[in-house]
């Protein structure tokens, strides 16, 4: 279970509160996965106060379409501590060794992007591998190609589009897997360096070479699953 | 408290900023039988009761807590004062019972306050399945509220008491500036707790 509660003394309008909790939860705590289970009794709660805010200061509120101004400025900060928090969730993952990034991109839409990352995150095979530091990336394509997004008329998932890398977290150069659907010749050495360390990112490109349609990027981050995920839970008894 | 792995203390902090017109405060009822010493129930307060939105989990069995705080919230979101907590029970799948338990957490907890009116939202974790000890968690609310504060201490201890599997207490504070009124400095502090069943989906 995710519990979460956040508290400000901005003085935020009541509808504005809400609509920025929803954008900053969806990005952080709606996009994050230990074991693929959703619990009975997830809650975050977002408490404004208005304790620090000047009797003549109005409260924050959203005036436009498109948010700008205080409402932009304190989405930024809530959107950095709400990822924080739901970071610290997944690098204490129960028996995780490893944080993952799972990072997609694709001109297909947002929706069809979260799905495949959050199928990834999901998948036993693909979490098992990392904890043995193996790239093996046939299991993340075959978690791709498992989405459940409903059939749209443009494919969501294109084989000769779609293109896997591993990168460390240190920003150096990813090591390309699959490009457009084409396995790569895998430098083991440099495999093993990447997934030896305990923070990884797995980049994926569902519409690599597809011109039409905004690119855009869903993060998503899962950690390995390892023994004693098995230990922990096989006598957490009800 | 609880000892923190070696590997997990770089994500503990040693001090933040915390905002304003908050209290928080911990105590231990003993909810799992097995837990005789680590502080189970936490109380997040402000002393003017607040704007509040919250997210809830769409799993359609949803936890008394989740169901009583999603109603109260509904009706109370502009006048909230707080949040009480328990770890080590889920009050989930606990029928009516549950619900009254539910109601009762948060009755102790708006007493505290002598807020006639429940005012309180209500989050539980842990065990799904098993009632809460509801006569440990009433006088453990009484105590946390006699020891709420507003320093470092006291936002780490809150963190600590909601923890169920967790290595490590999950505390991230911060202060800011907004672009129309930059004299004032705001703070936001935020806390949470899970390590398990995790791939939310709350709205």
């Amino acid at each position: 279970t995710l519990l979460g509660v956040i508290c400000t003394d901005v003085k935020v309008e009541q509808k504005t509160l809400k609509k920025l909790l929803s954008l900053a939860n969806a990005g952080s705590f709606n996009s994050i996965s230990v074991d693929g289970e959703m619990s009975t009794n997830d809650t975050v709660a977002l408490l404004a106060n208005g304790a620090a805010a000047p009797e003549d200061v109005a409260a924050v509120n959203i005036t436009s379409k498109t948010l700008d101004g205080d409402a932009k400025a304190l989405l930024g900060v809530l959107s950095e501590v709400m990822q924080d928090l739901a970071r610290l969730v997944v690098c204490d993952g129960e028996g995780a060794t490893k944080l993952i990034t799972i990072r997609v991109r694709t001109t297909r839409g947002m929706e069809s992007a979260k799905s495949a990352a959050s199928r990834i995150a999901r998948s036993l095979l693909v979490k098992t591998a990392l904890y043995g530091k193996d790239a093996n990336w046939g299991r993340i394509l075959s978690a791709i190609g498992a989405i459940d997004v409903p059939m749209q008329e443009v494919e969501e998932v294109v084989p000769h589009q779609t293109t896997v890398s591993f990168a460390p977290a240190d920003g150096s150069a990813p090591l390309p897997l699959v490009t457009r659907g084409t396995p790569e010749q895998v430098d083991e050495a440099r495999a093993s360096e990447i997934l030896e360390a305990d923070k990884v990112e797995i980049l994926v490109d569902l519409a690599d070479g597809n011109v039409k349609g905004d690119t855009v990027e869903c993060v998503f981050r899962t950690c390995d699953l390892s023994h004693e995920y098995i230990s922990i839970n096989a006598d957490y008894r009800s | 408290q609880r000892s923190i792995p070696v590997a997990k203390q770089k994500y503990v902090p040693s001090s933040g900023s915390y905002p304003k017109g908050f209290i928080v405060g911990a105590a231990h009822a003993g909810v799992k039988p097995s837990n005789t010493e680590y502080d189970d129930v936490a109380l997040i307060i402000t002393r003017k009761p607040c704007h509040t939105a919250a997210v809830f989990t769409t799993n359609r069995f949803k936890a008394a807590p989740v169901t009583y705080s999603m109603k109260f919230l509904k009706n109370n979101e502009s006048h909230i004062r707080g949040v009480v907590i328990n770890s080590g029970c889920a009050n989930a799948v606990t029928g009516d019972v549950g619900m009254k338990h539910a109601k009762e957490m948060a009755a102790e907890a708006s007493k505290c306050f002598g807020d006639e009116l429940p005012s309180t939202l209500v989050m539980s974790t842990g065990v799904i399945g098993q009632t809460l000890p509801i006569e440990k968690i009433v006088p453990a609310i009484a105590e946390a509220a006699r020891a709420l504060g507003s320093d470092h201490q006291h936002w780490m201890k809150t963190a600590q008491a909601i923890c169920t599997t967790d290595t490590f207490p999950k505390l991230v504070s911060r202060s800011f500036r907004l672009p129309s009124d930059p004299e004032t400095e705001y703070r936001i502090a935020g806390v949470t707790k899970g390590a398990g069943m995790i791939h939310p989906n709350m709205a």
